[in-house]
């Protein structure tokens, strides 16, 4: 399994829809500061079902919509669609491809879609879980918290570690 | 330790240890657990020596040491337990040339069996790459996605 | 606001103003009191725009934008009033190559005044020394030090 | 005033009595990871009397003293001196040249010296306030510190301001 394509619209400094289309090694992302990469890492967290505001430095669900700039009039939603390749049946679907999707309205409200129909944030983590894709895990390394596991405490830790189990 | 976490544990311990005297050019690492006798609630602890260092507690590593032993725990994770995928954001910022070099090719090895998507303002991360994205902000505020190739980037 | 920490904070504010839209090229910074009727207990809140963007809270700011915004406020101070000098490690790491040339050449303007030492992994920003020390570890954990020209350095 | 030379001996990573010499300018400290370029910081944020162990990366006040390593044994004393040029009787002193330095041992007693003679750290703290030469105002930025000033709360940020007054 890997990640196939990610569609942003409405996400942060994401207002017009953007896809990226990526290769199963390794795909670099680079940048002048302020220019968005750390927002495309923050919507992989987000369609995975992500629900920390510290991890991604919003205070409110609504947010991460893009709120406006001084040539652009803010959106009404935000919308990151996943496409993971699953040729290699990695999720128990019989799917060659399965699209994971979330969106948030300006009200709060949000909505998880998954191959197009909507489901609820559970089935989603569910699902994830048993291809080892949490939005807690180790594998989403954020900005300047790469040394954060030096800091946890054990418990923590363990957690980190259950996952991998 | 018979259970499917204790067998994860060692995996781990191992693998840590092996990127950490990979990354260090010697010296050892390992994690312990609070209380050995009670493996099902027991917390992880963590220790890292670098070569000829005696260090008394994790906060007299330096800032680079603190991100290398964390990737080396990173690393070890994906080695026992390969997640499909990994984004990884400026990991190498604290890191000089030498420690960016073992950096990417501890990626390029994992890179068989996990995806990586690598945000960096490191030249030597990004030649590392299969495929580069460039992120460019508008005066509007808006970003733009390119699709680029090494030779686009400046020197 | 017409005791000296008034004047004070009506300068820095001033300088911070200055230092940020010369970083970001454009844009606008500003300090605010979080009680003006009593300005000698007031706290300073810190606002931040940079040029084309709506931020409504310094966390919206990306790791670059934050160091950069951090080093005008300081830059304001040293402005105001110059401390003989200056210890600054590492504080240009999450920067691109563009801010670090706006960093090191505000750094150059106020080295008349203030000394500075400056820890850094960026050949630019040595470039900008006057002098360099090169620190290294032996394997046996001691650390020396060597005082460099440029032409030492690795490319 | 500027710093012209700066004495660590037993200092962390620095068992050796080791020297910098520097000029008014610009100078840059270069390095591999781990080699102690930040402990060059903590020593002369040290030696101006700074008692925070979040800022200095210790426990215990002993801990900056050099705790040996493989191949070389601890020692029982840290020792700093900053020589600062004074030529601009900038500090309120009669002196062309001011040396300030501080001694810890192993059972956790300091000392604090000015030109040679011991005096109590309010001395050292009083004289250097006079030349905004604190340890705790912002003319030292520690290691992944730099963005602290964002994080802090109003009234913190209004100390570093009163310094400045
Ligand atoms: N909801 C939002 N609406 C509009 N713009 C937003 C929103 N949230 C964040 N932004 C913009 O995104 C920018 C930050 O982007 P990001 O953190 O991805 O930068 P970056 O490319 O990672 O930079 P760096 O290299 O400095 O880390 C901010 O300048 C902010 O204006
Ligand atoms: N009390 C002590 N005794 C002996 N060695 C010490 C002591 N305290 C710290 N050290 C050593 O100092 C080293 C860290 O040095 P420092 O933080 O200055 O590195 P640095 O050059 O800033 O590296 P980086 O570029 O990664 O930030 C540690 O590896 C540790 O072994
Ligand atoms: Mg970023
Ligand atoms: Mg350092």
């Amino acid at each position: 399994m890997y990640l196939k394509k990610l569609s942003i619209q409405g996400f942060k400094s994401f207002p017009n829809r953007t896809t990226f289309d990526f290769g199963p090694g390794i795909t670099s992302v680079v940048g002048p500061n302020g220019s968005g990469k750390s927002n495309v890492s923050d919507a992989i967290r987000w369609v995975l079902g992500e629900q920390s505001s510290r991890l991604l430095r919003t205070k409110k669900s609504e947010d991460v919509i893009f709120s406006g700039t001084g040539s652009r009039a803010a959106v009404g939603m935000a919308e990151v669609i996943i496409t993971l390749d699953n040729e290699d049946r990695w999720l128990p679907l019989d799917f060659g491809e399965v699209e994971v999707g979330r969106r948030v309205y300006r009200n709060g409200e949000s909505e998880y879609l998954m191959n197009g129909s909507r489901v609820r944030l559970r089935d989603v983590v569910d699902l994830l879980m048993k291809g080892d894709v949490g939005q807690n895990s180790y594998a989403i390394m954020g900005q300047g918290l790469v040394d954060e596991v030096l800091s946890m405490s054990p418990d923590e830790r363990r957690s980190l570690l259950d996952e991998a189990a | 330790i018979h259970t499917r976490f204790g067998a994860t544990y060692e995996k781990v311990n191992q693998a840590f240890g092996e990127y950490f005297s990979a990354f260090f050019g010697g010296g050892q690492a390992h994690l312990a657990l609070t209380n050995p006798d009670n493996v099902a609630e027991a917390g992880i602890e963590m220790e890292a020596q670098p070569p000829g260092k005696r260090i008394a507690s994790l906060n007299m590593l330096s800032g680079g040491e603190r991100s290398l032993t964390a990737v080396a725990l990173l690393f070890a994770l994906l080695t026992v337990n390969p997640a499909p995928f990994c984004v990884l954001d400026e990991v190498d910022a604290a890191l000089d040339e030498a420690n960016v070099g073992r950096f990417t090719s501890a990626l390029e090895a994992l890179s068989q069996k996990t995806q990586f998507l690598v945000i960096t303002h490191n030249r030597r991360t990004v030649e590392a790459a299969d495929s580069i994205y460039g992120v460019s902000m508008g005066r509007d505020g808006v970003s733009k996605v390119l699709s680029l190739r090494l030779a686009d980037l400046p020197r």
